[in-house]
């Protein structure tokens, strides 16, 4: 399954 | 967030907190070079303006946001430091990695491999792979000396380690979430490839208290 990218690392 | 990854990011803060009392000793020495890499330190301003341009408009946690926000004070007051405070201190002979090919090709990568080709993206990506490549000057100056002060290297630890324990925290989200993303991935595993050696001489020569010096 494609995830979006979350973004929530720094 | 786990424990990896928080970890992870304290080892980073600790970083910095070690670069900054590095600065404020070096200069009670007076005339000494520091042997921290301006250019390094500069790269790394960039990643974090580059990267955080989402600040505003992406909000994940009062934790996040707050890393970031210190992440670009603290890199762009370790630039003003070096740049104008204590300039005396820093050795431009000894600092002489060619870092705009670094920066020209994270640009051009950023370009051509990217999640979506939009400006944020491709800042954002831009920004991935500079810090993947940021600490070749201060690497580069290590092997140019031969040789690095204690302090100089606990520094490379802590984000060597902080690197290292992404890549961990990354393994530990795939099984747990399904985590996935690739660009991060592969350029993280590229950035901690390139502590391997510093971290074999860390680990040999460094906690046995021996100096610190190139074979």
């Amino acid at each position: 399954p494609r995830q979006r990218i979350k973004k929530d690392e720094l | 967030m786990n424990l990896f990854r928080l970890v992870a990011d304290l080892m980073h803060l600790v970083s910095i907190f070690i670069l900054l009392l590095k600065m404020q000793k070096t200069r009670s020495v007076a005339g000494r070079c520091s042997r921290i890499s301006f250019k390094t330190q500069a790269l790394y301003a960039t990643v974090f303006l580059t990267r955080y341009t989402d600040l505003f408009a992406n909000f994940q946690s009062l934790y996040n946001t707050t890393m970031k926000v210190f992440f670009i004070a603290s890199s762009l007051y370790i630039v003003f430091l070096m740049k104008f405070k204590f300039k005396a201190t820093n050795d431009p002979r000894l600092d002489t990695f060619k870092a705009q090919y670094v920066v020209g090709g994270a640009a051009a990568l950023a370009l051509i491999v990217n999640y979506a080709f939009t400006v944020q993206e491709v800042l954002w990506t831009f920004s991935i792979y500079l810090e993947a490549v940021a600490i070749l000057p201060q690497l580069f100056m290590l092997t140019k000396t031969g040789e690095a002060e204690v302090i100089t290297t606990h520094y490379l630890f802590a984000l060597g380690t902080y690197r290292g324990l992404y890549l961990v925290n990354w393994i530990y989200r795939y099984w747990t979430e399904y985590y996935v993303d690739w660009i991060v991935w592969i350029a993280g595993a590229v950035q901690t490839g390139l502590y391997c050696d510093f971290f074999y001489i860390y680990f040999t020569k460094v906690l046995k208290g021996a100096k610190f010096e190139l074979p």
